[in-house]
């Protein structure tokens, strides 16, 4: 995180705020709860207050604004600048001013007028941009769901270096951005994806591209908005080039960019018994057409050209697959199948029936 | 004669990279940098600048990685000189 230059703050900490008009793209209850909203995202983890005021100046004056709109920083029409607002202080100080001519919304289509608030009034209360790709005063706009939003750590950390804690007796943490390299960093799900490699982490995927040295990290909702984040198990089916990504008892299937229609679905649905609530891990192995799937210390098998679970299971992991544990992920890829385990991960030989190497989770970053 | 595609290209990139510099480093409206001595190239090293931040390889030129990032939609930098 970074703090505003000069290191502006609040002397008080309860502040006003006042909204002078309204978005004709939103319902103007949407536009007052987005904003309640993104205010309360900074109000929960620190002492600061902000009460409504309706026909008075308040410190955080917020304002939707069309291109040159006198305070020497014109916006620049669709996209490009989507909002701006001022350090601490009097007068214009503390105020918000978004552009009118973006496409706001209360969902993921267009401009998210909750993330975009909630990102403005970190300015306003004394932060600069982050260059923590995951943190909410990251530069560049992505969308989360508001639902499944948790204000990042690195955002906690930073608000909380100028106004303290909360007075909550339980402090909140939030998601902390994976780095590739980090030797702790263990994983909720691996696939495949046509030659790429997906490594799932909360709201984060790392895609490990075999051509590029560098592994990319990207929200998953930059590719599938409506997709939660916490994916629990993925695999490739590569002959019908679909993804199937599990959480909890729902899964869905991805073809490229699309999420297919109808989906989720119950993970019933394939033939697991209603006893089984999750998915741990899965993978597919090309050759057979026999899919894994890993859920506790037991796995099923099932049958992608029969659609239909194979008689026999489920199994214990450890009869057929040796000590690997509780599996966290898994994925197939040059005829090995590659288990991880926290940040342990095992080479698997299914021809000789047995793991032909241990290695660190991070092996596939060039770390 | 018209301007040659990669030319006009050009151009546009140019375009592009001093208005983002000018609104989120700013950069000066009035650089001039075939003026500066030859050690000092304002664009350059705003370039350099906005690459460290975001983590992009520093080379002080607009290659395809930069050019992607100054296109994503982003929170605007207001004027608090004045």
């Amino acid at each position: 995180y970074v703090f505003t230059t000069g290191n502006p703050k609040w002397e008080r900490k309860n502040l006003t705020y006042r909204i002078l008009n309204y978005t004709p793209k939103m319902r103007q209850a949407d536009v007052d709860e987005a904003i309640r909203k993104a205010l309360s995202v900074w109000s929960n983890v620190t002492p600061l207050t902000f009460q409504k005021v309706e026909d008075k100046e308040a410190d955080i004056m917020i304002s939707f604004a069309y291109r040159d709109h006198r305070d020497n920083s014109p916006f620049d029409g669709p996209n490009g600048q989507l909002a701006h607002a001022f350090q601490p202080g009097d007068g214009i100080g503390g105020d918000v001013h978004l552009d009118e001519e973006e496409a706001w919304s209360k969902n993921g289509r267009g401009y998210n007028l909750f993330i975009v608030i909630a990102h403005e009034l970190g300015h306003s209360l004394g932060l600069s941009h982050s260059n923590d790709p995951g943190a909410l005063m990251y530069p560049t706009y992505s969308y989360t769901d508001p639902k499944e939003f948790l204000l990042p750590q690195d955002d906690i950390d930073g608000i909380q270096a100028i106004y303290g804690q909360s007075d909550a007796a339980l402090q909140p943490t939030g998601p902390i951005t994976p780095r590739a390299c980090d030797p702790k960093l263990t994983f909720d799900a691996i696939a495949t994806l046509r030659g790429e490699i997906i490594f799932f982490k909360g709201r984060y995927m790392l895609r490990k591209h075999p051509a590029r040295a560098e592994t990319e990290l990207n929200f998953i909702s930059l590719f599938w908005p409506k997709l939660p984040s916490g994916i629990q198990a993925a695999y490739e089916n590569v002959e019908r080039d679909e993804v199937l990504l599990f959480k909890e008892n729902k899964y869905w299937i991805l073809k490229g960019y699309d999420i297919a229609p109808g989906y989720p679905k119950k993970i019933h649905h394939l033939g697991f018994p209603k006893t089984v609530k999750r998915v741990n891990a899965a993978y597919s192995d090309e050759t057979t057409g026999k899919t894994y799937f890993f859920i506790a210390d037991r796995y099923w098998r099932y049958d992608e050209n029969k659609k239909s679970m194979d008689h026999g299971y489920p199994r214990k992991i450890v009869s057929d697959f040796g000590k690997i544990g509780r599996v966290d992920a898994a994925f197939q890829k040059d005829g090995y199948v590659y288990f991880f385990h926290g940040t342990t991960q095992f080479q698997f030989d299914p021809r000789a029936k047995r793991i032909v190497r241990q290695m660190k989770s991070i092996s596939w970053f060039n770390c | 004669f018209p301007v040659a595609p990669e030319a006009e290209d050009e151009g546009k990139t140019l375009q592009l990279v001093e208005s983002y510099l000018q609104n989120f480093y700013n950069l000066q409206r009035d650089h001039q940098p075939l003026l500066r001595n030859k050690g000092e190239n304002p664009l350059a090293e705003k370039l350099k600048e906005m690459q460290a931040f975001f983590g992009l390889e520093v080379t002080g030129k607009p290659n395809p990685d930069t050019l992607e990032m100054m296109k994503k939609p982003r929170c605007g930098i207001p004027d608090v000189e004045q």
